[in-house]
């Protein structure tokens, strides 16, 4: 399996929406 | 020069580098002042509580790196076991490692504080989508308890503890979540979880107040209380579970939250970034964000795991000639324990092509454990780095920053910071 690590993830907002069955990204949460 | 810009990220070669000291004042955010969001700093930053015991150093990179292989072969046991519902392969690779420190969970990770029991006990959890139980060491350590900063959690000066029955359904989906059959003792819930590298923490399966902020407190909530925990976890008092399984802390959360949690790992060690639970009410700081589906490929679509479905890689600003099957047959998910992005074989292997031949101006050097694309910057002021992307299924794009890039702790050995799995197929 790949995988997306946490070092590529940096600064990024992450949304993690388990109801939805989504993952949402978006740049410069932080 | 303008060419450049679109493709390449054009910066300092001293901005790749952490910094010693803590700034996270600067980083103060409209989504971090929210009343459910927690700080998330790095356990071996500036930033931490855990990085003030100066007894206990920061670990190398290349430590780091050969900790997050043993991270990356945990994950590939536990779907392995869910798919084919056999352990051989944990049993494998747990004998195939040294390290017996926590560092599977214990890499390069990152903490929040929590508050447990009644009265309140502040605790510095690893933060982690990759597991599903929260288990913090509690008193009395019959087996083993490791060093933490913080003093261990004291089940007996609580007025809100209480322990789950053996025969409760609680205590019977431990299975799914820990991988490992529940136990009894004298009729209490006993918990197990082994983390690959022989680290493992075992204890009563038990429930608390667990208070995230001062406004989101659950009563109930179901967790480890570890009485012997093998592995250092760099002085943490144990783990937040944020998987998908129903007893992780966004499931048992549910009814408040709906299973809805974001974060932001801060661009460097010295900065802290947030987590927080449940949709942001406000307006503005969430239109940008795109979504792709969890994944609905066999092995993920039932695991704890959040999958996903990578579609492509683009190197300043082209995309890769890389088949999709090369990234359907074995899936991808997305970790916050795991360090290093792995890749198939044949994906790495267009990346780090594509990416040497932008790097060609460069000096090469010595390779950083696994990753074997580094440059010796030490006779440069600013760089050039080609710009990489990630695409999703949904057309999401996924600019990766210039410090996600590359992997450094000095400017001579500056590496491309991905990594290939063993073969396309895993």
């Amino acid at each position: 399996v790949a995988i997306f690590g946490n070092t590529q993830q940096k600064t990024l907002q992450v949304v993690h929406d388990g109801a939805g069955r989504r993952l949402g990204f978006s740049a410069g949460g932080c | 020069s303008q060419d450049l810009q679109h493709t390449h990220h054009v910066l300092h070669v001293n901005s790749l580098l952490p910094s010693a000291v803590c700034n996270s004042s600067t980083q103060v955010s409209a989504l971090h002042k929210k009343k459910s969001s927690l700080q998330v700093v790095h356990k071996h930053g500036p930033c931490s509580q855990l990085h003030q015991d100066k007894a206990k150093k920061t670990p190398r990179n290349a430590d780091t790196l050969f900790q997050d292989q043993a991270r990356v072969r945990y994950i590939r046991s536990r779907l392995a076991k869910n798919s084919a519902g056999s352990s051989d392969m944990k049993e494998t690779d747990a004998a195939n490692l040294l390290a017996k420190d926590g560092s599977v969970v214990g890499s390069g990770d990152y903490v929040v504080t929590v508050g447990l029991g009644s009265p309140k006990k502040q605790l510095s959890l690893i933060f982690d989508t990759g597991s599903d139980i929260t288990w913090t060491q509690c008193q009395p350590c019959d087996g083993y308890c490791y060093d933490q900063m913080e003093t261990i959690f004291d089940p007996s000066k609580s007025s809100t503890y209480s322990n789950i029955s053996c025969d409760s359904a609680l205590c019977n989906s431990l299975l799914s979540a820990t991988g490992n059959s529940l136990d009894c003792s004298l009729s209490a819930c006993v918990y197990g979880i082994q983390y690959g590298d022989s680290s493992s923490s075992v204890g009563l399966f038990s429930k608390e107040r667990l208070t995230l902020t001062s406004t989101d407190v659950f009563d109930g909530f179901a967790f480890g209380c570890g009485q012997n925990n093998q592995g250092t976890f760099s002085g943490a008092a144990g783990l937040l579970g944020l998987g998908r399984d129903n007893l992780s802390l966004p499931s048992q959360t549910a009814r408040k939250y709906n299973k809805f949690f974001s974060y932001c790992l801060p661009s460097s060690p010295s900065l802290t970034g947030f987590l927080t639970f449940g949709k942001d009410s406000g307006k503005g700081s969430s239109k940008s964000v795109k979504f792709t589906p969890l994944s609905r490929a066999a092995g993920l679509q039932d695991s704890s795991f959040y999958g996903l479905d990578i579609t492509g890689i683009s190197v300043g600003g082209r995309r890769l000639s890389i088949s999709a099957s090369v990234f359907t047959t074995a899936g991808a998910i997305i970790d916050s324990g795991t360090v290093i992005t792995r890749l198939p074989p044949t994906a790495y292997a267009a990346l780090r092509s594509a990416f040497r031949q932008r790097m060609s101006q460069y000096p090469m050097t010595d390779s950083l454990s696994i990753l074997d694309t580094c440059y010796d910057f030490s006779n440069y002021k600013s760089v050039s780095i080609p710009k990489i992307s990630i695409f999703f299924r949904g057309n999401v794009e996924v600019k990766i920053i210039p410090v996600g890039t590359m992997y450094s702790d000095t400017v001579s050995q500056v590496c491309l910071a991905f990594a290939a799995n063993d073969d396309d197929g895993e």
